[in-house]
Parts: C-alpha cells; structure tokens; sequence
C-alpha cells in the first residue's frame, strides 16, 4: 500500500545542505499498525510528510496503491490525498478562528458532503475523542490537548485508507492516551484502516503491531512487535 | 514567591459558562521544583498562565514576591515578566520566519543587551539544548522537537527567577528529554532557578521534588515526591 524505495530528501546544497532523509527504505501493508520512532531530528516527520503526498522526495520513489506519486501534477497528489488519508499534523494545524466542529467539516466539505451529513459526522468525531460540549469553541478557546484531539477528529472523519498520526498523544494526559489510543486500535481492527503513528513513548507504541526506528535519515531497524 | 489564592478563571457565562479555574490555592518558595500534572482541560495552561502575567484570574488573587498582581498595570506585568519569568509555552510560540539564534536573543532585547553579547548567550543556550549547527534555521526549517528546544532556549537564555514550563517534552524522543531535564535539573540546583514545569509523563515530573495535581480546575493533591 505504502512503499518508499531510497527514499532521500536534502535542504540546502554544498557544505550547509542538510539530509533529512538519506535513503529510506520501508514498506507498509494494508491494514497494518506501524509505530515510527527516533530521536528528534532523525527524519520522521518528513517521511510522513512524503507518504501523505504532501512533500516529494528529493531522490528515490514513493509509491501508493503501486502509483508512483511523484510522476503525478499536484492536484492529482492532493486528490489522492484527500480520497485516502487522514493526517494528524505534530503543530495540529487546525485553523485557528475556526470552531472545532468547522475544522473537523473541512475533509467532508472536499468531499462535496452535504452540510447535515456533514455536520452529524462532524459532530460524531468530536464526541468519540471526547470533546462534547467544545464543538463551537475555536482554537484559542481550546486546551492544547483538547486541540489535539480536534485534529483527530479531523483525521478520522472521513474513515481514511489511511490514518497518518505525528505525536498524536503528545499534549495529552495518561488517561486520554489510552482513550485515544482505544479508537485507533479500534478503527484498525474493525474498519481495517492501517495507522501509520509516529511516537516517542513506548506505551503508545505498544497499542501497534510493529516498529519502524529511524536514525540519521535512515531506517535503523523495523520489527515486529508483541501485541500488548 | 508564586501564591494563588481562590484563583478563578470564567470564560463566557450563564449556563454555557466555562470555569478553567475554580479556585486554585496553591504556594510555591524560592529554588523549589514542581511538577504540574492533571488532565486535559483541567486548567493547568490557564494557571500557568496566570502565574507567568499573561492573564489576570476573573475572581481571587495572584502574588509574586509578594505583590499583587491584579494591581498592576499591563505595563508593568510586563516589566515583572520581563525581569523574573522564562517561558516554554505549550504550542512553543516562536517567530515563524525568525531564525532560532534571533528567537532565542528576543528577551536579551528586551533587557536593552548589546548585540554581541546577546548573541554570544543565545547560541550558549542554544549549544546547551543540542541545536549547535541549527542557528540559522527558522521553525518551518526545523523538526518538531528542534522547535521545542528552540523555545527551552528562549525561555533559559536569560537566567530567569522562574522557569515555567508547559509540557516542555511533549514533542522529544526519551534520549532528548533526558539531557533538557538534565539540563533543567541543573538550573535548579546550581543556580537556585525556581521551575513550575507542566507534564503529563511520570518520567518527566520524577526530576520534580513536588507534584500538584489539577482536576477541573481546582488542585486535587499537592504531595512531595522522593527525588527520583
Ligand atoms: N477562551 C476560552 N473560552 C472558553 N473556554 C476556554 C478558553 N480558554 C480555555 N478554555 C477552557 O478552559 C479549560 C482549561 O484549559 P487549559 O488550557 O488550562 O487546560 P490544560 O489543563 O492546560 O489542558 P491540556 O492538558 O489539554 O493542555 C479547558 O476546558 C478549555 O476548553
Ligand atoms: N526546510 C528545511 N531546511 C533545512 N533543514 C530542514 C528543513 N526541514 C527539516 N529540516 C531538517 O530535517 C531534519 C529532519 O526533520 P524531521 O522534522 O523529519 O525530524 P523528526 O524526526 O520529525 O523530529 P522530531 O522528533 O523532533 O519531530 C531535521 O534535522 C531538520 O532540522
Ligand atoms: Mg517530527
Ligand atoms: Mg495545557
């Protein structure tokens, strides 16, 4: 489903030029659960970043469904993107004078739903990352982890291919992780969405099927792990 | 040094009301170390913010060494924050187009520095959060966890009183967030810097020597901790 070949990504040229990638090799089946760890600065975001057809690899090739996406025009990438995938941003990039029930919309607005559908999935979404009663609060009116969780919601609306989660749990407490996290592995299992999941904490990681590490711009090691 | 009493925070009102704070009695010494715990929404951000003097309580009182905030001027609050208070903000709040050395100088701007001393703190702070080689980028040139580190930096650079810090690891891998809570640690202790640090991962709040928990607005437990 997803397959990066050599995947190589490099900012700046000559002595500056920074690799963010330095040929990634990985590739990511229908219906899987993958966590994707590494220090800081070790390239995982922009890995993402190239899988959800947001970003190009500078060298190598990032194929979807077998298509190779960097062969398509942008609109082709972005009609891609909003037909298969659902992406939970690290920064959330929620819009910020917008109400959580009108970001969490905006997937199904491309989608050219109609607004009482709309607004009943919306509205669902919110409901199953816990966020009844905040559907009209905008983002300054939301608590970080309470912002997070919009940007969930907005992932999962539209019941993706694919779900792409950067640091989905990063600014929210115990409990909430493993509500969260409840979800996903539920989405997984019974809608078999595959959820590629980028995390720091192992506890988080545990609730996935296997482990991708990177270091460097590189896969440092990928295996298969126990179910918890 | 930091006291709270009744702090009380209402957004909105009637029954759509919301109470982020209500009545929060808390009192934290000189050279202390707690770590602020609770879950999402339970109004951690907002007191944070209160004790930093970006927001005034709607009922009850705020004391800094003793003065009353809620008497100051906006002006003046911002001078008191100026001199005494480092920040680490949940959301970072950096300049976008700003490099991280330039982020980082902005509060020895503020204290009237001459450029090249300011710059020779900013990149000292900036080699202390391992961002040596990453001066020049701006924040859409940086990972996730660089930024965070960015904004450590910013919050460090000028030896503040008070360090606050909200959810200062939420985007760092285990390896990463050790060596600033290393860092923090040694702040603490060697130059008696008081930190209020926000967190919601044990790990991360065992450097703590206290540990106040928040839920829905009010302090739950207010315990001691063995350092770790
Ligand atoms: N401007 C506002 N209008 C209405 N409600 C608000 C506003 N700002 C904050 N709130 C609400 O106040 C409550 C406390 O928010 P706060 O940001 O302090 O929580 P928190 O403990 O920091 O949460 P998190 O762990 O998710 O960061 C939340 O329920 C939030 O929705
Ligand atoms: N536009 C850019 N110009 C220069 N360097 C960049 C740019 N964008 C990213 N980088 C660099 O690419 C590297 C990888 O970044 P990436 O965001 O993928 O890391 P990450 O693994 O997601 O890190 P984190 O865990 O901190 O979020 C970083 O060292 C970063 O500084
Ligand atoms: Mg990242
Ligand atoms: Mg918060």
């Amino acid at each position: 489903l997803v397959e990066l070949r050599e995947a190589t990504k490099v900012y700046g040229s000559g002595p500056a030029a920074v690799h963010a990638l330095a040929g990634v090799n990985l590739a990511i089946g229908e219906g899987e659960f993958v966590a994707i760890m590494g220090p800081s600065g070790s390239g995982k975001s922009t890995a993402m970043n190239i899988i959800g057809c947001l970003d190009t690899p500078t060298a190598g090739e990032y194929r979807f469904k077998g298509i190779a996406v960097g062969q398509l025009s942008r609109n082709q990438r972005t009609l891609l993107r909003r037909h298969f995938l659902g992406f939970v941003f690290q920064g959330f990039n929620l819009l910020a004078r917008t109400t959580a029930v009108e970001n969490v919309e905006l997937p199904l607005i491309y989608r050219g739903m109609a607004p009482a559908e709309r607004r009943r999935l919306a509205l669902g979404a919110l409901r199953r990352v816990g966020l009844e009663g905040r559907e009209h609060h905008t983002s300054s009116e939301l608590s970080g982890g309470q912002q997070q969780r919009v940007a969930i919601a907005r992932a999962i609306v539209t019941d993706p291919a694919v779900l792409l989660a950067d640091e989905p749990t990063g600014n929210l407490d115990t409990k909430t992780s493993r509500e969260i996290m409840e979800l996903v592995a539920t989405l997984n299992r019974d809608q078999g969405i595959t959820v590629i999941m980028v995390t720091h904490e192992t506890d988080i990681a545990a609730y996935a099927r296997r482990a991708i590490r990177f270091l460097d711009g590189r896969v440092e090691s990928d295996v298969p792990r126990r179910e918890a």
